[in-house]
């Protein structure tokens, strides 16, 4: 299984779309997808028709009991999505809570890493949506993956949430004395605006190993998929946006290839 | 004075524009302004060339040593923005970590309003930018605030968030026994996407009393604005983002006379 997650502190900076459009192009190609949602909010979960304030059970609950480690509690926690193939782990509101409850208890940062390699089997690919804020749940979806994505505005306060993001990993990171290999994916591009264009010049001078050499353009299409609940790559396959992440999800999975 | 927090749960949906927006908006009539920022990302800070990971003291320290009380202190903790009549009371990232300090303590919920009765002869407005998280901060606001603005995305995945945000205001009021006006702004407007222009319409049909009757349109100067530093009204006084908050600020300020 591959496990990327989609992370960033700062908000709407397209972290639940690039969740949705990248499970959405594996499933086209035929693998396996889990998408989890990290997010008491709940956007990737609503996405989907599920009400994150009134679901029975959800990631929050394998936080509890050791039920990570019980793969047929967790496969009843699973929900299928709109498409066939790709499947849901879902949030619910009371994930909030869960800082408070679990502060000082130890292995709470590797419940999902638990939970994921249960399903090793049963999925070719997990992509993890997160919060904007860092806490348990960013710190687990960091433990569990092997590639981190991370979407950033091209707009001058979206640098200053970058370096912080940067700095976040390398932090994580050296407490677990490991490596993660991230890139930066420029979201919401706008070629028409001057402050778009310097800020992508500026990003690619920060972060010259680390930045795609593309960027996502802004694409209404993604509004319109949302509302369905539909995948973009099912509402419009030739849409900009699509193709965008089409070209994106071929060089992730070349850089997966190189290491 | 005047305060009004603006607060969604949602990330991304233009609370830290709106607080520009609406504070340059108040300056250029002659109030004198007050902006504050009570998200640990620093936004709003950071828009004014302030960094919230190194600044000396900000909110943060409010929260210590009864100093919230002791307007000497909170006065060499404000600083100016790039317009004169306006002044800033910064983030650092610290404020993430006050959750976990704080919780159990009585009267935390209270510091921002005692803060805000320290500076009442100081300012005429006191704008507060929030988190896109429910928690201390967030009720922070909603303690001292006396009108909550609600800037809203019109997507679909936006009103489940809209539907927790006004669920949490009940909630807050209910416990400090009292009402708290709000308005709900609809923001990042796109007029061409059939999405966009059915989810308005369902909004005003869900919250008939409470939605403001125009919208604010997705305009790329706001961009050029924070990448420049400066107020979206001193870049471009007549820009279509400008023209639309300058009407909301005509509407809330009506409001507030009637009340
Ligand atoms: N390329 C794009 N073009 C146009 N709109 C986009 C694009 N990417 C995302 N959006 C829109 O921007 C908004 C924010 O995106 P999204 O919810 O994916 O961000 P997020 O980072 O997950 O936010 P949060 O921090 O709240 O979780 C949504 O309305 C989405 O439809
Ligand atoms: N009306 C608009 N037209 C175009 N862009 C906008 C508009 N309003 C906000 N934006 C842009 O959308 C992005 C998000 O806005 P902003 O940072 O104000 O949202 P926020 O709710 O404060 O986010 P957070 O939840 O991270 O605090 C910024 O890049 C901003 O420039
Ligand atoms: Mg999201
Ligand atoms: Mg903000």
């Amino acid at each position: 299984m591959r496990i990327w997650s989609i992370a960033n502190q700062k908000g709407g900076v397209g972290k639940t779309t690039s969740v949705v459009s990248l499970g959405g192009l594996l499933a086209e190609r035929g693998a396996r997808v889990l998408l989890i949602d990290l997010d008491p909010h709940g956007s990737l979960t609503s996405y989907f028709r599920y009400d994150p304030d009134s679901l029975e059970t959800s990631l929050y609950d394998l936080f509890f009991n050791q039920r990570c480690k019980d793969l047929d509690y967790i496969r009843t926690v699973v929900k299928p999505t709109s498409r066939k193939g790709v499947d849901l782990l879902p949030a619910t509101t009371s994930l909030a809570t869960l800082e408070r409850q679990v502060s000082g208890q130890d292995g709470m940062g590797l419940v999902l890493a638990k939970t994921l390699a249960q399903l090793w089997d049963d999925y070719d690919y997990a992509l993890l949506d997160t919060p904007p804020i860092l806490g348990v749940l960013l710190v687990n979806a960091l433990a569990a993956c092997q590639r981190l994505v991370i979407p950033t505005q091209t707009e001058h306060l979206a640098l200053k949430g970058l370096e912080r993001m940067v700095h976040t990993l390398r932090m994580v990171m050296s407490s677990q004395n490991r490596q993660l290999p991230y890139t930066i994916v420029p979201t919401l591009f706008d070629r028409r605006t001057q402050a778009s264009v310097i800020t992508l010049k500026e990003m690619r001078q920060l972060y010259p190993e680390h930045v795609w050499q593309e960027a996502i353009p802004i694409d209404t299409k993604f509004r319109d998929a949302s509302h369905e609940g539909l995948f973009p790559n099912e509402l419009d396959s030739s849409s900009r946006g699509v193709r965008a992440y089409r070209h994106l999800l071929a060089e992730l999975e070349q850089a997966e290839e190189v290491k």
